[in-house]
């Protein structure tokens, strides 16, 4: 399309440079760029028909096979144990609507990498990576959400058969949401109140089978299925769990920081959050997740406005493409710099996590409820302002992005999951105040030396005015 | 290519610093005045929650600047530069209330801020389509047939169409069984 190439004449600088920048350097940008070369050689692993047109049925079968052939193939076409890699070809193979295994690496494998025991993940983890497990993350329950302290499945400990007995004593107790649990998993690690002796240690972690291994029917104590369609994401099977007093041996309680003995008696963690780090995990990679979405949105709706032509500016000349309006440009181009942005901070803060977990192994997790925080709040401002902008990149191609055609209903409706999964973002932001509260406090008992260096600023002493357009 | 980044920043700093201190004070006087620890803090959640989005907005400002900040190649740079100017004044204007209300900034100052932004538009637009293209996603990956890199947009939403499982019978199954017989009455 000629309109299309002039604007890629008139760039001034190379975009090969630039993808270096977004994907953090010149070989992982360049590694992205041969793994679609050769996606482009591997007909098995393109969508068989447009998404849009499949039912949701369609769609799970349609990503399940293209599950075991990538299994079969992935390590030929990428570093299995590179996350970018593997994040980029289930971006391109698998698509945002989710695959049967989608909880299983953004989820169940980190949270066995952070919370269990070496033994622990010796016996489960290899066999995770290896596929031979399929896993996910029961936390949420259907009249609590996310709130940990008022989960009401509880975990019982039986001295006498050094078991742990899970319980799910009413409706409102089901897990419910957690992705991939409703169909495919076998496995889960599940959150629950922890009761020993009578007295509730809160809530812990626990490996649980949930599904026989050779028929991948439901075990007896076992109430599982699919919760039904949502706004989007529809491959994915989010589930309901329920337990019927299901008993699961002592040592499926993930050790790594909190340890039950067999006479029961309870060695705490060495910091309370210790828990939340599966969930500040995924908050983190959630960013740049996030910012790839706002940026699909924008490709699509920058490059049609490019394409597309009407009206006039000076009537004496032919029609404009729609990318000349300044009405356009101002809808478009201040969220082509959020996406940027989202992608820069993204990946501070991810490598900021990896600086965390690293402490948190050798048992030092001082800067745990820091990065919860900080992700607390990132997480709520960049999906809200995903959801915004690729709002109005929807809007910024006429009717015909309400066509599916254009794809931006289905990215709106990923995004926006975004808003309510890994907590809801009006919480999140109030988990992050209680922070700057006690930042706040700090500043007005004169002791801002104390503050942490994300909010330093607040005890920092300031000009009486800005400086904007004086300096 | 960054000069005046950091009076924005420092101006995000005020707003940031202003609301956080201000909100925490209406929770700790309300305690102070005798309410109860949770309904003072219900009773100031909508102010604390604006002070951590602007933190948090604050945070991502000052890490988009850092990058810009660290990067050598003048052409990128430069594009980025613009980007990021972009962001502070579009940022900026969107939260000015809390930079006007004590009079940091000036109507003035805010009428710079806004001609910056028109400005930045201006001078993004040669790079605008490039400045997606290098998010590097196939047609593979983006299923949009608006969005399809070589811009051949209106010939494959009419093959698209085609491709509709309503287009494969002429006559539709509703019709015959029951729009016809309506009809027919």
């Amino acid at each position: 399309n000629p309109d299309l190439t002039a604007e890629r004449l008139t760039a001034t600088f190379d975009t090969h440079a630039m993808a270096a920048q977004i994907y953090g350097g010149e070989m992982r940008a360049r590694r992205r760029r041969e793994i679609t070369a050769k996606l482009a050689e591997i007909p098995e692993l393109h969508d068989s028909m447009p998404l849009p047109y499949m039912t949701r049925e369609e769609k799970i079968m349609e990503s399940a096979r293209k599950l075991t052939v990538l299994t079969q193939r992935m390590s030929e076409i990428i570093d299995p144990t590179d996350a970018g890699e593997l994040y980029h070809l289930n971006n391109e193979v698998l698509g945002i609507e989710g695959n049967p295994m989608a909880l299983h690496g953004v989820m169940f494998i980190p949270a066995l990498n952070a919370q269990a025991s070496d033994e622990q993940q010796a016996k489960w983890l290899i066999r995770a990576l290896r596929r031979e497990i399929i896993g996910t993350y029961a936390q949420t329950e259907m009249g609590h959400g996310t709130n940990l302290q008022n989960l009401e499945t509880t975990a019982t400990y039986d001295i006498g058969t050094q078991e742990f007995v899970l319980h799910t004593p009413k409706i409102t107790a089901l897990k419910w949401w957690p992705g991939n649990l409703g169909k495919s998993s076998n496995y889960a690690v599940v959150v629950a109140h922890m009761y020993i002796k009578g007295k509730n240690f809160g809530p812990h972690t626990f490996m649980v089978p949930l599904r026989d291994e050779k028929t991948h029917k439901p075990l007896p104590g076992i109430t599982i299925g699919d919760i039904g369609p949502k706004m989007a994401y529809n491959i994915v099977d989010n589930g309901f769990l329920g337990f019927n007093n299901y008993r699961i041996p002592r040592t499926n309680l993930l050790m790594r920081h909190t340890k039950v003995e067999a006479d029961g008696t309870y060695i705490k963690p060495p910091h309370a959050k210790i828990n939340y780090s599966a969930m500040v995990h995924v908050r983190s990679y959630m960013l740049t997740g996030q910012a790839i979405m706002l940026s699909y949105a924008l490709n699509i709706a920058t490059r049609y406005s490019a394409v597309r032509r009407q009206g006039q500016i000076d009537k004496n000349e032919p029609e404009v493409k729609v990318l000349e309006y300044q009405t356009q440009q101002h809808r478009l181009f201040p969220f082509i710099a959020r996406a940027y942005a989202f992608q820069f901070a993204g990946a501070e803060t991810v490598k900021l996590y990896e600086r965390v977990l690293k402490e948190m192994k050798s048992g030092n997790v001082s800067l745990m409820a820091d990065l919860h925080a900080l992700t607390s709040g990132l997480k709520s401002v960049v999906t809200h302002q995903t959801g915004e902008g690729i709002e109005q990149a929807r809007m910024a191609c006429g009717g015909h992005g309400y066509s599916m055609a254009s794809y931006i209903s289905e990215i709106y409706g990923v995004a926006i999951g975004g808003c309510t999964y890994e907590g809801e973002n009006m919480v999140m932001l109030l988990q992050l105040a209680r922070y700057l509260v006690k930042s706040a406090a700090l500043v007005k008992s004169g002791k801002a030396s104390q503050l942490g260096p994300l909010v330093a600023y607040l005890g920092a002493r300031s000009e009486p005015t800005s400086l904007i357009d004086r300096v | 290519p960054n000069g005046g980044i950091t009076e924005y920043i420092k101006t995000f700093q005020h707003i940031a610093k202003r609301q956080t201190l201000k909100a925490a004070n209406k929770f700790f006087g309300l305690m102070e005045n005798g309410e109860k620890r949770e309904i003072a803090w219900n009773k100031s959640s909508v102010e604390l929650n604006r002070a951590s989005r602007l933190h948090t907005r604050l945070f991502i400002v000052e890490a988009f600047a850092r990058r810009v900040n660290e990067i050598g190649d003048i052409t990128i740079k430069e594009a980025l530069s613009d980007l990021l100017h972009l962001h502070v004044n579009y940022e900026l204007l969107d939260v000015a209330t809390y930079a006007l209300e004590d009079g940091f900034m000036s109507s003035t100052q805010l009428d710079y801020v806004r001609d910056q932004l028109y400005f930045y538009l201006q001078k993004i637009r040669p790079n605008a389509v490039s400045l997606l293209d290098s998010w590097e996603f196939s047609d593979r990956e983006l299923r949009s047939v608006l969005g399809r890199r070589d811009g051949h947009v209106y010939e494959n939403l009419f093959k698209w169409a085609k491709e509709s499982p309503l287009n494969k019978t002429d006559v539709l199954p509703s019709v015959d069984t029951y729009l016809k017989p309506m009809m027919e009455k």
